[in-house]
């Protein structure tokens, strides 16, 4: 459970802001990462506090939980849209690096184990 | 059909109408099987629906749907994409032969979907991460899905019980070919099959089978290219081929005695 983690990150990009604004695009990132850590932070009693001072915060400082997630240490804005897909654009920026799941913070370097299914035939 | 599930169990199903694959918290995939022959048990995948879940800053809903003789190359709102979102290429569609071999990408989830028609069935394969799937919704029971506990014990066919009908049919005094009803005789079948699959693994047997219980020689391809989606798509190399000792280990020892 790296709950820990999503706390340190999400104090370290409040600290130096006081904007409304820049508060709630660092609390849905957050939220995003509280939620990645959901399958093995079950019962974690600091997992489960920071899903409720989400919601609290979130109510506080009128966030929406719909907008912005910048990652809270790399705030780039979003990419053009891209020409058409090709097989040949594989490099292109996913976004976001909770949307490249081989890149998502908690799960850190370990490689995760894949499994495959097929259905065919008559 | 024949399916290969997510812990490897190789079996071969009735399934006729609609079944779901999988479901879980990112995506559902729900398929829809039909007759081969009209009165035959066979069935085979005319319609394969797709939906990946509406994710964070990643992606909008999406739904791709597939039937036979059309194999979209967009989902169904005609986007490529997941959306308008910031990171909405991490989920895209990429035809590579159009009307037959469509990949999507769910780099959000590590998952990667390959859509076939091969003769005028669908085949369909994916990769997926454990940790998706398994990130099941609280309360749901799982029990039906088919990539992740196989198809329920009474939909099941046995190639050893198909095998020894064939030999049987074709025993001495059956007839000058011993041909089936659909014109293939196990060992016609069994010379069929080895020109795409040298290896008598179990897409080897379901090519047999298929050649034996249709007559349609489309699914040679079919067991040909789900061997090809494995060797694309399986993490582990040493698991492409399997046998009818590994495919019935974990779940038909118990149930046989």
């Amino acid at each position: 459970c790296k709950i820990l983690r999503c706390n340190s990150e999400f104090w370290a990009s409040t600290s130096s802001s006081g904007q409304e604004e820049e508060f709630c695009t660092a609390l849905r990132a957050y939220n995003g990462c509280v939620r990645r850590t959901a399958r093995t932070c079950r019962g974690d009693l600091a997992y489960h506090s920071a899903q409720h001072g989400i919601e609290d915060l979130m109510s506080q400082h009128n966030c929406s939980k719909e907008g912005p997630t910048s990652p809270p240490r790399a705030r780039t804005p979003p990419p053009p849209l891209p020409p058409p897909l090709q097989p040949d654009t594989q490099e292109r920026s996913d976004g976001p690096e909770a949307c490249h799941y081989e890149r998502s913070p908690p799960r850190g370097a370990a490689q995760p184990n894949y499994t495959h299914c097929g259905f065919f035939g008559d | 059909p024949h399916l290969r599930t997510f812990g490897d169990d190789f079996q071969t199903c009735k399934v006729e109408g609609a079944w779901p694959l999988i479901h879980n918290r990112y995506l559902s995939v729900q398929v829809t099987n039909t007759p081969v022959v009209p009165g035959s048990l066979a069935t085979a995948p005319s319609k394969l629906t797709i939906i990946f879940k509406n994710f964070q800053e990643c992606v909008d809903q999406k739904m791709y749907h597939a039937e036979t003789d059309e194999l979209p190359s967009a989902f169904a709102d005609g986007s490529k994409n997941g959306g308008e979102r910031h990171g909405a290429n991490a989920l895209r569609v990429v035809e590579q032969v159009p009307g037959q071999h469509v990949v999507i990408q769910a780099r959000y989830i590590g998952t990667t979907v390959v859509v076939r028609q091969v003769g005028r069935y669908l085949t369909f394969a994916v990769r997926m991460p454990e940790e998706v799937v398994n990130s099941v919704e609280e309360g749901d029971d799982q029990d039906l899905y088919l990539c992740l506990h196989g198809c329920p014990a009474n939909q099941r066919i046995h190639f050893r019980d198909f095998r020894a009908r064939a030999a049987e049919a074709q025993g001495p005094g059956r007839g000058r070919s011993g041909a089936g009803a659909h014109g293939f005789t196990y060992q016609s079948a069994r010379a069929k099959c080895k020109e795409r699959l040298p290896v008598e693994d179990l897409y080897f047997q379901s090519c047999v089978f298929d050649l034996l219980s249709s007559g349609d020689i489309n699914f040679t391809m079919a067991a040909y290219y789900a061997f090809e989606d494995v060797k694309m798509l399986h993490s582990n190399s040493k698991m492409y081929h399997l046998f009818e000792k590994d495919a019935f280990k974990s779940r038909a020892a118990p149930r046989d005695g």
